[in-house]
């Protein structure tokens, strides 16, 4: 990617991680539509001889063969029985029986996440820079999972079996399949093993917000990430006949629109469908589009189809906005046509003026790739969302990490549309989703394991988590795309990524495969449940009080009983007992603070104050949340943050009635 | 009803009946063979889980979660990129 690891801060003199020596040990596993191994990205000059500790390969497949593999992308394979058992074999016509790459998506995120340095990457001009993945120096090993009719989860467990014993240290998966419970979805089954085996998983939180509760892969074991803006853009302005001007954002290169102002119609008028707005394939009457810039609606088909519509029917251009389900999410894309895509309010007034207007006009202005744009990050509107519609009592997302209009690797065979019309080829691509900003925090967790080679998977998460931020310089709190608003633990969890103070947390939650086990026991499951997750013999223990709070997680969500049997004059009082285990100096004193947004939650701490004696000793403390009454549906924010004068462990509290 | 469907079955490692010896694939298949003379498995899987992916009928599947040993027959799930 470009400008990530200066956004992240990886680029900085005296940043830990260019010295790491670890790096080039530590194998990240990436299961999704398989790699492109002829991107510079996975250039391998300089790196050492794979870690003898693999065991992974490079299968053979069409267009694909040992020799596609190198130091650097050192294990591909493919699994695709499941798939074909459902759909019929596969049609090499359309795609390639082997690892290599036909959508783009897996190269995009196997390079986001430890790809090489590749100088003067991008995209038609676009977001030009040196790129690197956030783990420039680990090796990558990609699991081919998706295929054109979709991901099916007996290839997904497959290709986790595979590699827990190739050996890989982290499993990123950029994809997800609704609210299953745990003992039901198949990425979390498979990642509890891999967590057991001392592998971290981070997977997408999914791009169903801003609604609540539409998040994926929310089981505790799993590092869940969400996406945030950069503080890049890419503007291309509508001017209108009237004067006005709103602003969009475009990766559009080719021939320009004349300096003039062009006529516009609003799709909906210049079409025969009841949904014509919605630029559908063969909706759009060309008689009355020739030569015209078009309005199109977003939703239903993809944007850069909308584009490809246009430009089928005749179009010179085409303005999309967004609707309500978007607001003023900008997402760009390298349309076929010159295009530009603006939000919700500037949407419904370019509307408004073209349908009131007897001659209405336009041009679109390409200003090509803007840095320093503020505030940034953002969370992103499409970020999926709290509350954990699973387990309520832990908190997700875990975190956010860049996820819009990401520049990283891609297929080439398919260009940067992803349309079959589409005849560009690229060696970059810019793209959206959480599926990109999950192989962010993957890279930065293969960093993490780098310089910390004892840290636990939960260790390393929890030093990704109690070290993000959640307000810009200037005090005020990561903002919402969606709202335009301050966000909440429930869109940006414990917040923002900062991996150069990951890597020196002072303090970190552990958890244990056993503690995971033990969450199972409090949410009783059934035995045949417990043994579906964690594939053991053993039971609960009767005799033991399990409770879901006592996970030692990073974070805290409390979700206030409605039936509450701890009151205590009118308020409910909630405990949870959270482990601290110090990996910074030897000898260090830290203070408690709490705070939150509403006087209907107090929080106490015991004791207030935690001294260490030793490297890894470990100190237990216990929150009391006493909660006032609140209307059901209501929640409060606030935090828990432990500090020494140099670190600061900070955890997200929401609490829910 | 006779439309097969991908199912993932969940097996209990410690419940191996000791006829198998230490042949987990063979029990696997026996167990399959049992409800369905057709079907055949997928994949294997020793790590992950312990169990296999297999094609069956919904008959075929509730026969097979009635064998001693079986922890579950799950339906298999489509996932999507992010």
């Amino acid at each position: 990617t470009t400008r990530t690891p200066e956004f992240l801060g990886l680029e900085q003199k005296g940043s830990m991680f260019p010295q790491s020596t670890g790096e080039s040990d530590v194998i990240i596993g990436i299961l999704d539509t398989g790699v492109w191994p002829e991107s510079k990205s996975f250039d391998d000059t300089g790196m050492g001889p794979v870690p003898a500790a693999w065991n992974g390969a490079c299968e053979t497949g069409t267009n694909f063969s040992a020799a596609s593999c190198n130091r650097k992308l050192i294990g591909a394979r493919f699994f695709a029985k499941g798939y074909e058992a459902t759909l019929g074999p596969i049609d090499e016509s359309k795609e390639n029986r082997s690892p290599r790459d036909d959508d783009g998506h897996g190269t995009h995120t196997s390079t986001t996440t430890g790809g090489s340095v590749v100088s003067g990457a991008n995209l038609l001009g676009y977001a030009t820079g040196s790129a690197r993945g956030m783990a420039p120096r680990a090796r990558v090993a990609v699991y081919k999972v998706c295929w054109l009719g979709g991901c099916f989860s007996s290839d997904i467990l497959a290709a986790m079996e595979r590699a827990i014993t190739d050996n890989v240290n982290v499993l990123s998966l950029s994809l997800g399949g609704g609210t299953a419970d745990y003992y039901r979805d198949s990425v979390a089954i498979g990642a509890f093993s891999a967590t057991e085996k001392g592998i971290l998983v981070s997977c997408s939180a999914g791009n169903a917000g801003p609604t609540s509760y539409s998040l994926s892969n929310v089981s505790p074991w799993i590092t869940t990430v969400g996406a945030g803006t950069l503080d890049r853009d890419f503007p291309a302005y509508v001017s209108l006949g009237n004067g006005k001007n709103y602003s969009g954002v475009s990766l559009y290169r080719g021939p320009t629109l004349p300096d003039t102002l062009l006529p516009i119609v609003y799709a909906g008028n210049a079409s025969n469908s009841t949904s014509g707005a919605l630029c559908m394939p063969g909706t759009l009457i060309p008689e009355k589009v020739k030569g015209k810039l078009v309005l199109c609606d977003r939703g239903v088909n993809a944007r850069v189809q909308k584009g490809s519509v246009v430009k089928t029917a005749g179009g010179a251009g085409m303005v999309l906005t967004n609707t309500a389900a978007n607001g003023e999410e900008l997402v760009a894309d390298a349309h076929l046509l010159p295009a530009t895509t603006v939000g919700q309010k500037a949407g419904d007034e370019i509307r408004k003026y073209v349908i009131s207007d007897s001659a209405p006009t336009a041009a679109i202005l390409f200003e090509g790739t803007k840095l320093g744009i503020q505030p940034s990050p953002v969370v992103a509107s499409f970020s999926s969302r709290g509350p954990n519609s699973i387990t309520p009592e832990i908190l997700k997302p875990d975190i956010i990490a860049p996820g819009v209009n990401i520049l990283a690797g891609w297929s080439g065979a398919v260009g940067p549309t992803g349309l079959p019309d589409d005849p560009r080829r690229v060696e970059f691509n810019i793209i959206s989703g959480t599926s990109m900003s999950c192989p962010h925090v993957s890279g930065l967790a293969a960093l993490l394991k780098a310089a910390h080679q004892d840290w636990s998977p939960a260790a390393i998460r929890s030093a990704l988590m109690t070290t993000s931020y959640t307000a810009y310089k200037n005090g005020n709190i990561i903002e919402d795309l969606a709202t335009g608003k301050p966000s909440t633990p429930f869109d940006h969890g414990a917040g923002h990524v900062d991996p150069v103070s990951a890597v020196d947390p002072g303090l970190v939650y552990d958890l244990t495969a056993d503690d995971y086990f033990d969450f199972l026991c409090a949410l009783n499951y059934t035995a045949a449940q417990m043994q579906v997750v964690t594939k053991r013999n053993t039971s609960c223990d009767a005799a033991k009080t399990y409770s879901i709070g006592d996970l030692n997680y990073p974070s805290f969500a409390v979700v206030v009983p409605s039936d509450s049997t701890g009151k205590s004059g009118g308020s409910t009082v909630v405990k949870h007992t959270r482990t601290l285990t110090n990996v910074g100096p030897a000898s260090s004193t830290y203070k408690v603070s709490t705070f939150s947004d509403n006087k209907s939650v107090q929080m106490s701490v015991v004791p207030d104050t935690l001294t260490f004696g030793e490297v890894n000793e470990k100190k237990s403390y216990t929150v009391t949340f006493t909660v006032g009454p609140m209307a059901v549906g209501s929640n409060v924010f606030g935090r828990i943050e432990w500090s020494d004068g140099k670190h600061v462990v900070r955890s997200p509290v929401a609490v829910s009635w | 009803a006779d439309q097969k469907k991908t199912y993932i079955v969940h097996m209990a490692r410690h419940h191996i009946p000791p006829t198998f010896g230490e042949d987990h694939e063979y029990w696997f298949g026996s167990s399959l063979k049992s409800v369905s003379e057709s079907a055949e498995m997928i994949y294997t899987y020793q790590n992950v889980i312990h169990g296999f992916s297999t094609r069956l009928t919904d008959q075929e599947a509730e026969s097979l979660e009635k064998l001693p040993g079986i922890v579950s027959v799950l339906p298999e799930l489509k996932y999507e990129l992010h």
